[in-house]
């Protein structure tokens, strides 16, 4: 079973255009083993991106550098899952 | 804790396949005159691709599709699904608006779409989006549903690395999942509206994916989407934004809605249901029947003028 513990879900905010395509750069960062969770579109609308845990650092510094906003919209995508997991089983018990 | 019947089965909480093909037989069983079960064809791993059929008679009658969890992930459709099948019979007979669709024409729900997909994301990774069939020539398996279709296919807007969650496949319609639906569409022959339902990002959306030319029917298309997501938003307040996939997101080849589309299905749309919230996919199992609830707004909306315009 895949797990996902420290693996963080970033909302990306881009200010323009060019903030958007270094923010799409990233789509082609095959090492970084990115998962888009909203793809990018255009400035007004935020990108997520779960980042896995060996890659969270390169991607962050990668967008403060480049002065991009982000925050952290699930600190820990396991945790999240772990609760999911509980409340189907306690709720199939009920 | 098998529920005994629909009425007491859980649409409150998230269900493993099994669940939900039970849920199925026992829809069919409790409503024969309205409710059957017709299986287009076997996923990849060999299961079978479940349509419910709600006609009350008739002959090849004009006919509405809904389909969920095309991208296995995205539970809160295949939940929804479910609800909406519940809800279509609990309604029949009662519901003025409903009754009248259902008597001159059918509609087919395909809850779970990518089953393998589905099967997957509860017993190894949840955060699968795609069918489970290997790539020839590649470790990464799968092929993401939604560009596989024959509409602007291997175009931009898909990938062709298998490792990519938007890889395209091979050929269009490779994936059983796709060319079970693409066959029997063909051999039914009179669909009037097409609605395939994606979450997440609250989007109401209509063709084209793959190319910037406009829809014939936009101007229609845009109105109807207008309409449809107002109602949306009257119940709980879920903001939806809408217009054409190219406009509102981004370059999508080998799209469902686009082949539909071009095969003069004109009501095609593909919803992106919530969240906009802080939870993406994991969206908490408390917002499956609100989000389910206001999406049958719109879907009314929707299914209410295919019936009130027919071509």
């Amino acid at each position: 079973k895949e797990t996902f513990e420290g693996h963080q879900v970033l909302r990306i905010v881009a200010k323009d255009d060019v903030q958007l395509s270094l923010i799409k750069d990233l789509e082609d960062m095959i090492e970084f083993e990115l998962d888009f969770w909203r793809g990018v579109t255009d400035v007004a609308t935020p990108v997520d991106i779960r980042v896995p845990m060996h890659s969270l650092q390169s991607v962050k510094i990668y967008l403060e550098t480049q002065d991009v906003e982000y925050s952290i919209m699930i600190e820990d995508l396991q945790v999240l899952l772990d609760e999911e997991q509980e409340e189907m089983e306690s709720a199939a018990r009920v | 804790a098998e529920p005994r019947n629909t009425d007491s089965f859980d649409f409150s909480r998230y269900h493993s396949i099994s669940e939900i093909y039970s849920f199925q037989d026992m829809l069919v069983a409790e409503n024969p005159n309205l409710v059957s079960k017709v299986v287009i064809g076997q996923s990849y791993e060999g299961r079978p691709l479940n349509v419910l059929k709600f006609s009350t008679g008739g002959t090849n009658r004009p006919a509405i599709w809904i389909d969920t969890g095309i991208h296995s992930r995205e539970w809160v459709t295949q939940a929804s699904g479910t609800w909406f099948a519940k809800k279509i019979v609990t309604d029949y007979g009662r519901d003025p608006a409903v009754t009248a669709i259902l008597n001159k024409m059918d509609i087919f729900l395909e809850i779970v779409t990518n089953p393998d997909g589905y099967f997957y994301t509860h017993t190894s990774n949840r955060m699968w989006r795609k069918t489970r069939k290997p790539n020839s020539g590649s470790s990464c398996v799968g092929v993401d549903p939604n560009r596989n279709w024959d509409a602007g296919f291997g175009g931009p807007g898909a990938s062709s690395n298998p490792c990519s969650e938007t890889y395209r496949g091979p050929r269009a319609h490779s994936e059983s999942e796709v060319k079970s639906i693409v066959d029997f569409v063909k051999s039914h022959g009179n669909f009037k509206a097409f609605i395939s339902i994606h979450s997440y990002s609250q989007m109401l959306l209509y063709p084209y994916g793959y190319t910037t030319t406009p829809a014939k029917d936009q101007a229609e298309l845009h109105n109807l989407a207008q309409r449809a997501i107002t109602d949306l938003a009257s119940l709980y307040g879920t903001r939806y934004r809408f217009g054409s996939i190219i406009n509102t997101i981004y370059q999508a080849s080998g799209g469902t809605i686009d082949w539909t589309y071009n095969q003069g299905i004109k009501y095609s749309y593909t919803f992106e249901l919530r969240d906009t919230g802080r939870y993406g996919f994991i969206l908490p199992a408390n917002q499956i029947i609100p989000t389910a609830e206001e999406t049958w707004l719109a879907l009314m909306d929707i299914m209410d003028h295919t019936f009130k315009n027919p071509y």
